[in-house]
């Protein structure tokens, strides 16, 4: 799975996530990707999140809207609220793991898996890319 | 002035001691050129949307990732993609599934979200989705496309049941070929 989510000069925030699935998934098995509110969400007053990882447990806990929502219902950071989402999947044994920007630019890239993918950028810095 | 982008590229099974430094490295120039794709567009005043299409497009594209080219399989020896994006300042969102055809998907639930007039949907599937991206004329590849060695290896290393030829590059089984019904696959 891929994902991007990026916040313009207007403030606006935007999501978008792609995947092929899971390897030697059914046919026919949808994953939370194309799912809003499970594997892509994005709304202004809080944040952008897109994940990656186990897609059915991505789906059950609505994943990328419950980072959003701790943040606009508990006052929780970006920061805050994506680490404790990808811990609570943790302790279900859903793997996997999220990027998130708020509207101020905070990012935030928590998993908990081996390593993942993932990297930023801001105004007048070189790319930031992780693996691990 | 201030704009942001944050992009991922997937999460990773294999441990850092298992991962040659040379292929890491591959992966993170991939990571780089995203996101400087995407940046790219943020500096000359385009929206967030152009933003995230144009990231996540590159990786769809580049051979590393599980999307578009490099995706994985599914246990039939198909390729299954679906995409979607969301617009944060109107709760805005389209998104498409089972696509077995089009390039990049990415730009499949992008075309849904802009087009004019509207789509009356936020979701669509399978022929009907496909049927919708060559009415806008969006890009379409054959399967083999999206063929990568390692994807095809983890396919075949995760069947119970393998074809007897395991070199045949995507072939489609018959249905006489028993499956796999674990609910949670190797893989």
């Amino acid at each position: 799975t891929v994902g991007a989510v990026a916040v313009d000069r207007e403030g606006n925030i935007a999501t978008a996530t792609s995947t092929g699935g899971r390897n030697n998934k059914w046919d026919g098995r949808i994953g939370d990707t194309p799912l809003i509110g499970s594997g892509t969400w994005a709304e202004n007053a809080t944040c952008g999140v897109s994940g990656t990882g186990n897609g059915e447990f991505f789906i059950r806990y609505a994943v990328c809207h419950d980072v959003a929502s701790r943040m606009r219902y508990l006052g929780e950071s970006v920061q805050e609220a994506a680490a404790t989402v990808v811990e609570g999947l943790r302790k279900v044994e859903g793997e996997g793991g999220v990027v998130a920007v708020d509207r101020y630019g905070e990012v935030a890239m928590p998993f908990n898996s081996p390593g993942m993918y993932r990297g930023y950028i801001r105004a007048d810095m070189e790319p930031q890319v992780f693996i691990f | 002035s201030r704009f942001y982008s944050v992009i991922h590229g997937g999460v990773g099974t294999i441990l850092r001691t298992n991962f040659p430094r040379e292929e890491q490295e591959q992966y993170l120039e991939a990571l780089r050129t995203s996101l400087r794709d995407g940046f790219r567009i943020l500096e000359s005043g385009g929206t967030a949307i152009d933003a995230v299409e144009a990231a996540v497009r590159y990786m769809e594209d580049s051979p590393f990732f599980n999307a578009g080219k490099g995706a994985v399989y599914t246990i039939g020896g198909n390729i299954e993609l679906e995409a979607s994006i969301m617009d944060g300042s109107n709760h805005r969102a389209s998104a498409c599934t089972l696509l077995h055809h089009i390039r990049n998907p990415i730009t499949l639930a992008r075309t849904m979200l802009t087009t004019k007039p509207p789509v009356p949907h936020v979701f669509l599937g399978g022929a009907q989705a496909e049927a919708f991206a060559r009415d806008k004329e969006l890009e379409f590849v054959e399967q083999g496309y999206f063929y990568t060695e390692k994807r095809w290896k983890q396919h075949i290393e995760g069947l119970e049941y393998p074809p007897s030829n395991s070199e045949s590059k995507g072939t489609v089984y018959g249905k006489s070929v028993p499956r796999d019904h674990d609910p949670n696959p190797m893989g």
